[in-house]
């Protein structure tokens, strides 16, 4: 699908909210 | 963009600043209410969702993963100073959920829930083969452990006689074949090298607390213990610890690892903890 000029792009996929980060090591 | 859902709540990111101070807020408030074992620090912001509280304020609800340290809720270490336990020690993970209330910018806890489970033997033994593994208190070996420890301890003190208040911790150690605990023990009123009957000593009104490490190893024609204790100086309380709640009932879930301990649960077995509200 080619893109017009001026054409806002698809948004890319939206990083999900949770879970949030390992801060030690995943049990 | 936050997403709203129109049922209430709103979904936040997980390591959104404001969710990250609560979520160490509230495992503060669970260092604080620990009655055994030893002190958690937060792992992972699992879930979260923002409540909006009529008339005014909001109730954060937090589902948090959090690690065991090595340093028992009784050691005045904060917390965020102590190692956290490795995989090769045996991890325990806690599982919490806790609700937060955000009212004229104070945080109140007023509801905590939480079990903890030790990591599996698979996970330890991919990483160390020769690791320990933990085990039920109740387990022979154990008691043999830790009596020996005490009234090796006791013998070589020649001032207080102290008692056992609660096993913390044990590991069956392959090798060298040995049995390793650590235990919280307490000063008495009586002296080490006159006691004839321990029944008749008392812990002393000041509680003058101590946290012991040992183990017996196996060896050819007899067995060898080796005991280390340093006694928690006592810290004077800060003013905020006197607006805690009633103090939490703790209920023993069933124990994962069996570590139904006679003196008191382990980190490692799930325990539930329900507590009222502390500011």
């Amino acid at each position: 699908k080619v893109v017009q000029p001026g054409m806002a792009g698809a948004a890319g996929p939206v990083a999900p909210l949770c879970p949030g980060r390992v801060r030690h090591f995943k049990i | 963009a936050p997403h709203n859902t129109g049922l209430g709540f709103k979904e936040v990111a997980c390591d959104d600043p404001e969710v990250e101070q609560v979520a160490l807020l509230a495992v503060d408030y669970l260092n604080q209410h620990l009655l055994h074992g030893f002190s958690h620090v937060l792992n992972r912001i699992d879930k979260v969702k923002l409540w909006f509280r009529r008339p005014v304020g909001v109730v954060y609800e937090l589902e948090l993963d959090t690690l065991e340290t090595t340093c028992h809720v009784l050691d005045p270490t904060p917390p965020a100073n102590c190692s956290v336990r490795q995989v090769t020690e045996h991890a325990v993970e806690g599982d919490c959920d806790f609700h937060v209330l955000k009212q004229d910018g104070k945080f109140t806890v007023f509801h905590s829930q939480c079990h903890s489970n030790p990591d599996s033997a698979e996970d330890v033994r991919k990483l160390c083969p020769n690791c320990g593994l933990l085990i039920p208190f109740n387990d022979t070996n154990v008691v043999r452990t830790v009596k020996a420890a005490l009234d090796t301890f006791n013998a070589q003190n020649n001032g207080t006689y102290f008692k056992l208040v609660e096993i913390s911790r044990a590991l069956n150690v392959p090798l060298p074949v040995s049995t390793s605990v650590e235990f919280v023990v307490a000063a008495t009123d009586c002296n080490a090298q006159e006691v004839t009957d321990p029944a008749k000593c008392n812990l002393l009104a000041e509680k003058q607390y101590g946290f012991c490490k040992a183990s017996l190893v196996q060896k050819l024609g007899g067995e060898e213990v080796s005991v280390a204790c340093k006694d928690f100086q006592k810290q004077p309380q800060p003013a905020s610890a006197n607006t805690a709640g009633p103090a939490p009932a703790v209920d023993q879930a069933a124990p994962a690892v069996d570590q139904a301990a006679p003196a008191a649960p382990s980190a490692g077995s799930p325990a539930s903890l329900v507590v009222g509200p502390m500011v």
